[in-house]
């Protein structure tokens, strides 16, 4: 799911 | 990070040093969308707003600084600097028929209602349309200069690339964002006639008005 990944790209 | 996204940010970083290198170079913005520019400052504003909240990492931190002073550096020698070869009569697209309906959707459409999350949203659905006026204002001239056809590539390529990063982050992370993926995908098409035309026409890229 999304929210455990860091918006983390540019 | 995978090879695809690594290749994108530094196509885009490219497309962005291009761009201005060749507007100091020539002393010249002639042929390029300043409205273009300011809509990709403020993609750039929008979306990095998270520098001053988080700390993800040093190569993360140093391209958003990165891109954001090249943009407002941009905008600077179009508007201010150079203003006398800005093209205003051809670049006349109305940026705020692209704002006001982006504004509305990331209100309407997006992961979270919170203040980042939205103004998130807002960067990703307006660099989807930000390109709309350049390609707007070659289609008035006629042409464009070789090294701004390059620019272009550049910017094309680099979302192009992002695409084939989700596929990637999807099949190995389970890594999946509708919002960037629908709105990549947007971008990408809206340069599918220019990449024909780039490709087909070598140097000299004329989009028939």
């Amino acid at each position: 799911e999304l929210d455990d990944f860091e918006k983390d790209e540019l | 990070m995978n090879i695809f996204r690594l290749a994108g940010d530094l196509s885009h970083l490219a497309a962005i040093i291009i761009l201005l290198l060749k507007i100091w170079k020539t002393r010249s913005c002639a042929g390029i969308s300043g409205k273009s520019q300011i809509l990709f400052a403020l993609v750039f504003t929008t979306r990095y707003l998270d520098l001053l909240t988080s700390f993800i990492s040093l190569y993360n931190t140093c391209m958003k600084i990165i891109y954001i002073g090249c943009a407002y550096a941009t905008v600077h020698l179009i508007y201010m600097k150079f203003k006398a070869t800005y093209d205003g009569n051809h670049d006349t697209f109305r940026i705020e028929f692209l704002i006001v309906p982006v504004g509305g959707l990331s209100f309407l459409v997006n992961h979270d209602f919170s203040p980042l999350e939205i103004l998130w949203t807002f960067s990703i659905y307006l660099e989807s349309v930000a390109i709309l006026p350049q390609l707007f204002l070659i289609s008035k001239t006629g042409e464009a200069e070789t090294i701004t056809t390059h620019y272009l590539f550049c910017l094309g390529v680099y979302r192009a690339l992002y695409l084939f990063n989700w596929i990637w982050r999807f099949y190995f992370e389970g890594f999946f964002d509708m919002i960037a993926i629908v709105a990549g995908v947007v971008q990408t098409i809206l340069y599918c006639d220019f990449f024909y035309l780039y490709v087909t026409k070598g140097e000299k890229v004329a989009i028939p008005s």
